[in-house]
């Protein structure tokens, strides 16, 4: 089973195009693994992206040298899906 | 503790053999109502289930409502279980539920992508696609939400086996939207077609592919305010509404796209709860609010459809 230690979910505003342009640039580099949950699309709408550990520092790097607004949305991914399991087996009993 | 309809925990996630096990449930438990269908099988073989709840009649008008085309989406099975638990106890007791069967017959499918739902269970909490295996690539799935043949293979689908929203390599290869098109041809009669996504609190109408306005747009504008309007009046969860193109993006191939022009006027997509804390992450204790509010849309909605026969 997938596990998400270290992932966390980055809710990014981009100011205008360009920089909805620079985020879909991100999309594009697969071996960054990134899985956009909300795409990007227009400056007036939210983007959310799951990082995998081993690019969020980079992927920070990139944002933070295009001056593009982030917020971390979820801190640790694979707690959340910890407190699922823990919560659906609780259930049985 | 045998599993019953009344023991059957509404206020969690389950996996796929305990829906599947639920739905024998309730069509057992009221078999004049509620039976179960199986439509087609899933590209991993798993029976692809439907329940129809009906009062009689041959080949009636009907609701067509279906959760969890994007496996991870899981508060919308989830929902699913609570609107199929509404209308075995709402007939006979909620006048409008009542009403609504009296005329209709109501096709739910809880799970529509069985095989990434099951995925997402055993191996990757995160999964969206089916589980094809696309030749020549490494990676597997197709988007289910971009495989119908509306506008297939136009910008807002990705032609990439990588990516989230590939469109597979024709319209309708995906057994699990085949399953639900050969269904909705042969029957004939839908009137209301509601597929249910998550997340960003958004009730959205054709079209997707295309910034072209759809025939009745402004009616389907009115009823989604009614709706939406209904929906935040239970726990002020506050929605936006419109035409996918225009209040998200273009996405092409999409499931009410090719319903519309199947003439299915009343086609509807909600995007539930919630709007950026936890994503589809969404904790089981908001399971019930928000099945419970999203019913209030449907309601509207089947009652509109109820009252303006086409």
């Amino acid at each position: 089973t997938e596990n998400f230690v270290g992932h966390q979910v980055l809710r990014i505003s981009a100011a205008d195009e360009a920089q909805v342009d620079k985020v879909k640039d991100l999309e594009e580099l697969e071996d960054l693994q990134l899985d956009f949950w909300r795409a990007p699309v227009h400056p007036e709408l939210p983007i959310d992206v799951r990082v995998p550990f081993a690019s969020l520092q980079g992927v920070k790097v990139y944002l933070e040298s295009h001056d593009i607004d982030y917020s971390i949305m979820i801190e640790d991914l694979q707690e959340l899906v910890d407190e699922e399991q823990l919560h659906m087996s609780r259930r049985h009993f | 503790m045998p599993l019953s309809i009344e023991t059957f925990n509404y206020a969690s996630y389950h996996n796929l053999d305990e829906i599947y096990d639920f739905m024998d449930l309730l069509a057992a438990e009221k078999p004049s109502l509620v039976s179960k269908i199986q439509i087609g099988r899933s590209y991993e073989g798993r029976p692809i289930n439907i329940l129809k709840f009906s009062t009689g009649g041959v080949k009636r008008p009907a609701i067509w409502i279906d959760t969890g085309i994007h496996s991870r989406e899981w508060v919308t099975q989830a929902s699913g279980i609570v609107f199929a638990k509404k209308l075995l106890d709402g007939y006979g007791k909620d006048a409008s539920v009542t009403s609504i069967l009296d005329h209709f017959d109501i096709f739910l499918e809880i799970v529509t992508n069985p095989d990434g739902f099951a995925f997402t269970h055993s191996k990757n909490r995160m999964w969206r696609k089916t589980r094809s295996i696309n030749s020549g690539s490494s990676c597997v799935g197709v988007d289910p939400n971009r495989n119908w043949d509306a506008g297939f293979g136009v910008a807002g689908s990705s032609g990439n086996p990588c990516s989230e929203t590939y469109r597979g390599p024709r319209a309708n290869s995906e057994p699990e939207v085949k399953a639900i098109v050969d269904f909705v041809k042969s029957h004939g009669n839908i009137k209301a077609f509601v597929s249910i996504h998550s997340y960003s609190q958004l009730l959205l109408y054709p079209f997707g592919y295309t910034s072209k306005k759809a025939a009745d747009a402004q009616e389907l504008d009115a009823l989604a305010k009614k709706a939406v309007d209904a929906l935040s009046s239970l726990h002020g969860t506050q929605y936006k509404y419109g035409s996918i193109i225009t209040t998200i993006y273009q996405a092409s191939g999409g499931t009410i796209d090719w319903t519309y022009e199947q003439g299915i006027k009343y086609s509807y997509t909600f995007e539930l709860r919630d709007t950026g804390r936890y994503g589809f992450m969404l904790p089981a204790s908001q399971i019930i609010p928000t099945a419970e509010e999203t019913w209030l849309a449907l309601k509207v909605i089947m009652e509109h459809t109820r009252d303006h026969p086409y």
